[in-house]
């Protein structure tokens, strides 16, 4: 049920259409996790999985440092809003469950875009 | 792998496990006509 520590949230993750090149990370994601975990949680993983990846497809050597992980952000965008077509950028001390009420409020899987975060 | 574990230190150090699958089918659980 919703509101439980334990409840999961299950997530279509997919890069931003607009701020990353299709030729980057663009598979679709589909993952499952606890509602307590927050948006910079996510960012993390996300930071994490996209280090992996690309480690693999460098045959596992001199990838890339869990130090170097860390560094690189990614923001999290969700769109929603009657229209649609529009990116909100979501807040990393949000929980999923927050978002989900707060942004998706339907019985699907929320859906959410990732890109690299913007240095200033 | 699969399955990762993240801590996050801005999120009161709560650690969080994610999974993740190359499709929905079998993963996400079916809503019929919710």
């Amino acid at each position: 049920g919703v509101g439980e520590a334990g409840s999961e949230i299950e997530l279509v993750f997919r890069a931003h259409p607009l701020l990353v090149e299709k030729d980057g990370y663009s598979q679709t994601r589909f993952v499952k996790t606890t509602a307590n975990a927050t948006v910079d949680h996510l960012s993390k993983y996300l930071a994490l999985r996209i280090a992996l990846e690309e480690q693999a497809q460098r045959g596992g050597a001199d990838g890339v440092t869990l130090g170097e992980v860390s560094e690189k952000q990614y923001t999290i965008y969700i769109c929603a809003g009657a229209a649609g077509g529009q990116y909100t950028t979501l807040n990393g001390s949000l929980t999923l469950e927050l978002v989900n009420e707060k942004y998706w409020k339907v019985s699907k899987p929320l859906e959410l875009y990732y890109a690299p975060t913007k240095e200033q | 792998p699969s399955e990762i574990t993240v801590t996050d230190i801005t999120s009161n150090s709560i650690t969080v496990t994610f999974r993740e699958a190359r499709c929905a089918e079998g993963f996400f659980r079916d809503r019929g006509d919710e």
